[in-house]
């Protein structure tokens, strides 16, 4: 899902 | 991962590096924000408490664990080392640093992607480090006399904002559904922040002269 997209940036 | 993100990684990481580099070797934290160490030491304990339960890959769990390391010995140093702290410019680094946490957080509780403790803190993270460069602005501003390691810190933590914006370009046109507003806008005024900093070391750098804020 989108969330953890963004959840593998620092 | 992209070149732009690899180079947001690397300055962010470089400007850590030369604050401990700093602070170790010439056992001096003049110029240095605690202020804006210590949020930033928040910033980092909110925004990784997944660490252990959500892997995705070595490379992202040993930068997050130098984060952490850097943020809290940063603030360990500044705070209790008989050298170092005596180097800290306490008079003027009154930033009072604990009111934007408030907001922050009221923000998080309101405007996020999902109402879960783990999201919540996530998105209050990326808000709290939106802000958490103001204390050590104010500072620049007002001590007029910036060495170069603390120019540089300052610049090499903008570069990483600004590589960051262009990591998200990159992403938004070649992944689908990459469309993170929370992440965009907080990352956006963060970088702006910059933009008055940004300015004057250009100038500086250009002239060939001492970096120094207008008061």
């Amino acid at each position: 899902s989108g969330q953890e997209e963004s959840h593998d940036e620092l | 991962m992209n070149i732009f993100r690899l180079a947001g990684d690397m300055t962010h990481l470089f400007s850590v590096l030369v604050l401990l580099l700093k602070i170790h070797t010439i056992k001096s934290c003049a110029g240095i924000s605690l202020k804006t160490q210590e949020l930033y030491a928040i910033v980092f304990a909110t925004r990784y408490l997944d660490i252990f339960t959500n892997y995705i890959s070595l490379y992202n769990t040993i930068m997050k664990l130098i984060f952490l390391g850097s943020s809290f010995s940063i603030v360990w140093y500044m705070r209790r080392h008989k050298i170092v702290r005596r180097s800290y410019d306490k008079d003027q680094d009154t930033f009072r640093h604990y009111f934007l946490m408030l907001p922050c957080l009221i923000l998080a509780l309101i405007i996020n992607e999902k109402f879960t403790f783990r999201e919540v803190m996530w998105t209050f993270s990326l808000y709290l480090e939106a802000v958490a460069i103001l204390p050590q602005l104010v500072l620049l501003q007002r001590t007029r006399n910036i060495d170069n390691l603390t120019g540089q810190y300052v610049f090499l933590l903008g570069a990483y904002r600004a590589f960051y914006i262009l990591n998200w370009i990159y992403r938004y046109f070649t992944e689908e559904h990459f469309v993170h507003w929370i992440t965009w806008i907080s990352g956006l005024v963060q970088t702006l922040l910059y933009a008055d900093f940004f300015y004057y070391y250009f100038q500086s750098w250009k002239n060939n002269v001492k970096l120094e804020l207008p008061a």
